[in-house]
């Protein structure tokens, strides 16, 4: 019964953010949801039975890769004050963003100066952390840059293709579909580039894809083409390899719904809807809510 | 009851108290009155601090006090709150009085690292007590 189930106060012992199948039955919550929740398993685990092991969440973790993290650090301050609280002037509609780097062993590179193939990568994603209710609204390739060369513009064509794991053929995956595009930027020493890719992605993800295996062929020239066509302006584009941000929009209750917080302060408890009480006789709470509710 | 008052009268002459609406206030609102407290912690003292990026410290708040006995809608309270009191005191003293509750809620933005090594910006509701009242 919930009251001999009190938290133990002594706790000791190593806290190993549970999966959620160790939880105590009555904390799990509804399948699919707690899995993509971060705070819950470790709340749930402390102040559950199994609380007994020290309250550090130890859980074998894989170190994020530091340039995301800086990334996720800035946004984090661009969304939320210094208090934690989401920002109001946000417009958009996503509560959650995930960002996702590949895993290390599908990289190679192929360097083929001639034909301008400077930077191909093929990149696997791993979205298993995505959960059932995080719907997807955008996603984002997000490169970083280590130009060794000060320039202040550049032109990339860049060659997206997903490929497909055609298990009749175990050789080698088949390209499901491409697209090519290019982009011209400026970089005064910018970090970062955000290669919008929601409309390329958006059917994988849609259809609950949990790996995204991808080759992206990169190749940027100094400047702008249309002056300049010689092949040494090809630039040594130290690209990292891509991470993969994800905006979504979290439909359960645990999350943050900026849009419900508007209808939410027009019906809020502190202001209960003003009913004939019929105790106000009795409860001598006749009339005197001017006061009282200036006061509230 | 007359009589004892007659009693309390001839021993301790009372003298009147200076403000009515003070001497009143006593009745109306407990001294140690239901009210939001702060209580600011860290990440590090739970030791969270390693996967839980930011915020480095959260006041989640809480709510503590006395519930006066005609809340009204000074706490934002709902008739039933006046009814359990009524019960309390006049029908069974086993149920127990109205409590000093959280009202509302402010969200929290959490950056989390996932056991993946994948990284999480989420905005999490009803993180923060904001409000409180009795119910």
């Amino acid at each position: 019964r919930s009251r001999d189930r009190a938290a133990s106060d002594k706790v000791s012992g190593l806290l190993v953010a549970p999966e959620v199948s160790e939880l105590h039955p009555l904390l799990l919550l509804p399948k699919g949801v707690s899995r993509g929740y971060a705070l819950l398993p470790p709340l749930l685990k402390v102040l559950s039975d199994q609380g007994r092991q020290s309250w550090e969440s130890g859980a074998p973790r894989l170190r994020p890769d530091s340039r995301a993290l800086r990334y996720m650090k800035r946004l984090y301050k661009m969304y939320a004050t210094k208090e934690g609280i989401p920002k109001a002037h946000k417009s958009h509609l996503y509560n959650t963003v995930r960002l996702f780097t590949p895993c290390s062993e599908c990289q190679h590179r192929h360097r083929d100066l001639s034909k301008g193939d400077l930077h191909s990568v093929d990149l696997l994603f791993n979205l298993d952390r995505v959960t059932a209710l995080e719907h997807l609204l955008k996603s984002v390739l997000l490169y970083s840059f280590d130009t060794s060369v000060p320039t202040s513009s550049f032109t990339c064509t860049c060659h997206l293709s997903v490929k497909e794991h055609d298990f009749s053929s175990q050789v080698c995956p088949s390209v499901s579909h491409s697209v090519a595009f290019s982009l011209h930027f400026e970089v005064r020493k910018r970090k970062w580039v955000e290669i919008d890719v929601t409309s390329f992605l958006q059917p994988l993800i849609a259809t609950n894809r949990r790996n995204i295996h991808m080759a992206v062929n990169f190749t940027c020239l100094m400047g702008n083409p249309q002056h300049n066509t010689k092949q040494d302006n090809l630039i040594d584009m130290a690209l990292v390899p891509p991470s993969l941000l994800l905006y979504l929009n979290d439909t359960s209750e645990q999350a943050y719904h900026r849009w419900n917080s508007l209808r939410h302060r027009r019906k809020s408890p502190l202001r209960p809807k003003r009913r004939n009480s019929p105790f106000a006789d009795v409860t001598g709470d006749k009339g005197r809510e001017n006061t009282q509710g200036k006061r509230a | 009851s007359r009589h004892r008052r007659e009693e309390n009268l001839k021993e301790a002459p009372a003298t009147p108290p200076r403000n009515l609406s003070e001497y009143f206030k006593q009745f109306l609102f407990p001294q140690n009155e239901c009210e939001l407290h702060s209580f600011r912690l860290s990440f590090s003292q739970l030791k969270w601090d390693k996967w839980i990026i930011a915020p480095h410290r959260y006041s989640p708040q809480y709510c503590k006090g006395d519930c006066p006995r005609v809340v009204g809608h000074r706490y934002g309270s709902p008739v039933h709150t006046m009814v359990q009191n009524i019960i309390y005191e006049k029908l069974d003293s086993s149920v127990p009085k109205p409590s000093c509750v959280p009202a509302e809620y402010s969200p929290l933005s959490v950056l989390t690292i996932e056991p993946d090594g994948s990284i999480v910006y989420k905005e999490y509701e009803d993180m923060i007590a904001t409000k409180c009242t009795c119910r």
